[in-house]
């Protein structure tokens, strides 16, 4: 497929390229890749964020970049910038409405995703992170294949505590093997609640079969820590912020 | 397409076809779908349940039917029963191995969701609860268009209050309108939690722009009302009980 090659060039200032994935829903990639992003910024890093998620892309709002188009010029499709460190691409720029559905089926979305690794012009990044959406179907074998010769450095995966999500999160890790995908670690998140008048601590979100870190030591991957659940995490995604301005000292903005 | 004659032919004795929808991925939809089927059938209601998310199964776990296996006859394949008025299907009940990854495209997810409407021997039901990945996209498509004759009554759309949760439950509203699916009404999850040592309520979703009661007033769509954050609810997701169970009085219970 000569689309290898070009994303290969595309890509070629780009030194390391890290995948966000979980297999379930709602678990908080969007929000670690974006927090991630902010933290690599703030570091004066050069970080590319790219938004997968075709049929519900959170990251404008999460970067704080709503209303926002994209550019298309000879050079390619130029992303949009939070700062001048931070660049992102995401399908949200393209929506004529932002609350029409994008009912596209799997060769469509293929084309799109196809797309942004070549004609986007990144230019030179010390990592560009890409966010997906749930599941082990489209989006995620074209990611892995259109990258085959560029090379994807890893994935980091999400996951909350509770079972439910863990039986998902083996599935993912299970897909990063077999198309041989490294796993970065796996991060988790919600853990714990921490009553903002008492101070009692709450696992809402139980883990009845050990959590994240004991699925970590069954299967062998590496277990980078937790992210306590939190209001402010998700004022920070529905306000477009990093965590670090929200809370500096916080528990969370430290874990991200 | 014959299979939409088959697919008539085969739920002639279904009363009322329910889908769960959400647009977004852990707002609740397997939960309210688990709970609602669990309802139904303690007032002796027959009622099916068929969960078309294929890459993440969790309706088997849900409805405390891990181990299961799919009986296949000349009849067809019959659906796993959780007592007299309870069916369900899964491919979660067709892995070899619960952790391996389903890595499917479009096209082969597309051709299990018409098996499962046009073989399994679901007989007479009052209600048949299809159970969503989030997205509008393959299995959407699928689900809709494979029903086309034999009709759907009707979608519940799971949110959260969080704006970014509601904008993809607005694109979902969206995509039921624009395939003529009536909205039943929307339901919002984990609202609030209230501390269970100093009773304390809190909104750790924010309903930072009104939440779900203000979108459904904007996009003319009943509000169903609301369920709180409860750790009971995602220990009976964990342990495949009926909520009911778990704490019969309480105000979860009461809501689903
Ligand atoms: N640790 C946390 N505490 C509180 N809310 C969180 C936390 N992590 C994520 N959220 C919120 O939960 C919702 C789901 O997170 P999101 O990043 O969209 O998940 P995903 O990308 O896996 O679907 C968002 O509204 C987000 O702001
Ligand atoms: N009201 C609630 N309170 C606490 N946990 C909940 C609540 N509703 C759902 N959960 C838990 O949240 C997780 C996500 O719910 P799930 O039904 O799997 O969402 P979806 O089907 O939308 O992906 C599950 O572990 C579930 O048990
Ligand atoms: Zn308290």
């Amino acid at each position: 497929d000569p689309a290898l090659a070009d994303v290969q060039d595309r890509l070629a200032k780009v030194k390391r390229k890290i995948l966000v994935l979980s297999g379930k829903g709602g678990v908080g990639k969007s929000t670690v890749s974006a927090q991630l992003s902010f933290g690599f910024s703030a570091r004066s890093m050069d970080v590319g964020l790219l938004d997968v998620d075709i049929c519900g892309p959170s990251v404008p709002r999460m970067l704080g970049l709503l209303g926002q188009d994209v550019h298309q010029s000879s050079e390619g499709w130029s992303p949009i910038y939070v700062d001048d460190h931070l660049a992102v691409m995401s399908i949200g720029f393209m929506l004529p409405n932002q609350d029409d559905a994008i009912i596209w089926r799997g060769p469509r979305k293929n084309g799109l995703i196809k797309q942004f690794l070549t004609d986007v012009t990144w230019g030179e990044l010390d990592a560009l992170i890409i966010d997906t959406p749930p599941g082990t179907s489209d989006e995620h074998l074209s990611i892995v294949t259109y990258l085959q010769d560029a090379k994807i450095d890893g994935a980091i995966i999400v996951t909350t505590p509770q079972e439910v999500s863990l039986m998902d999160v083996r599935k993912e890790i299970n897909f990063c093997r077999r198309v041989s995908l490294p796993v970065l670690g796996v991060v988790e998140n919600m853990s714990g609640y921490c009553c903002p008048l008492c101070g009692h601590t709450e696992r809402i979100f139980s883990p009845s079969t050990g959590g994240a870190q004991a699925m970590c030591q069954q299967m062998d991957v590496p277990y980078l820590g937790s992210v306590p659940l939190d209001g402010r995490v998700a004022a920070a995604g529905d306000q477009g912020m990093p965590l670090a301005q929200l809370q500096p000292d916080g528990p969370v903005a430290k874990c991200i």
